[in-house]
């Protein structure tokens, strides 16, 4: 089975973002990840939360704390305000280990809290018939990482 | 064919849960 990080990386390849996001590497600006975010739900991750987000990262590695910084804060909001959910500490990803290290286990995380936003916004249908249209075996740690989220739903 | 059983369950478990995420509700309880 395709662990977590990889499995996640190709259903965010769906999204088609105009930022690449084919690797960890790439994904660590956080550029990516906020586009898919800014797709999922527009008026939550709107326009003028999205041009927070600076797109010209290079190896700097203070850009790119800072915008993971907001992408977290953004899905925290996200799930406090609009699901009416508390993540779970243990579902919190480091983010000095995917600033660092590139650390995928940490990546894969923070993709999984963007995977709950997915499955719970209002144009969720849309997205998870794109999960559907995904590789089984893709599909199938898609599964285990959203059964994984709603356990530790704290409402 | 024991495979293809396999294959068939593990396709429908993956339908089913799906169909099921597709039917909860969205948002907020509250």
């Amino acid at each position: 089975e395709r662990p977590l990080c990889d499995s996640l990386i190709l259903w965010l390849q769906t999204f088609k973002t105009a930022s690449p996001c084919q690797d960890v590497k790439q994904l660590t600006s956080g550029v990516a990840m906020a586009q898919v975010l800014h797709q999922i739900d527009v008026a939550w991750f709107n326009e003028s939360w999205l041009s927070r987000i600076k797109e010209d990262v290079g190896d700097n590695w203070r850009i790119k704390a800072s915008n993971l910084k907001k992408i977290l804060q953004g899905i925290m909001s996200y799930y406090h305000e609009f699901l009416g959910q508390q993540i779970s500490e243990e579902l919190i990803p480091d983010l000095n280990q995917i600033t660092e290290c590139s650390d995928s286990t940490e990546l894969g995380r923070l993709l999984q809290l963007i995977l709950g936003c997915a499955v719970n916004c209002e144009k969720k249908q849309e997205h998870i018939k794109n999960i559907m249209t995904l590789e089984e075996s893709v599909q199938h740690v898609v599964m285990t990482a959203i059964q994984e989220l709603m356990s530790k739903e704290i409402v | 064919d024991p495979n293809m059983k396999a294959g068939a369950t593990s396709e429908g478990v993956l339908a089913n849960f799906f169909n099921s995420l597709l039917s909860k509700k969205t948002g907020c309880p509250g």
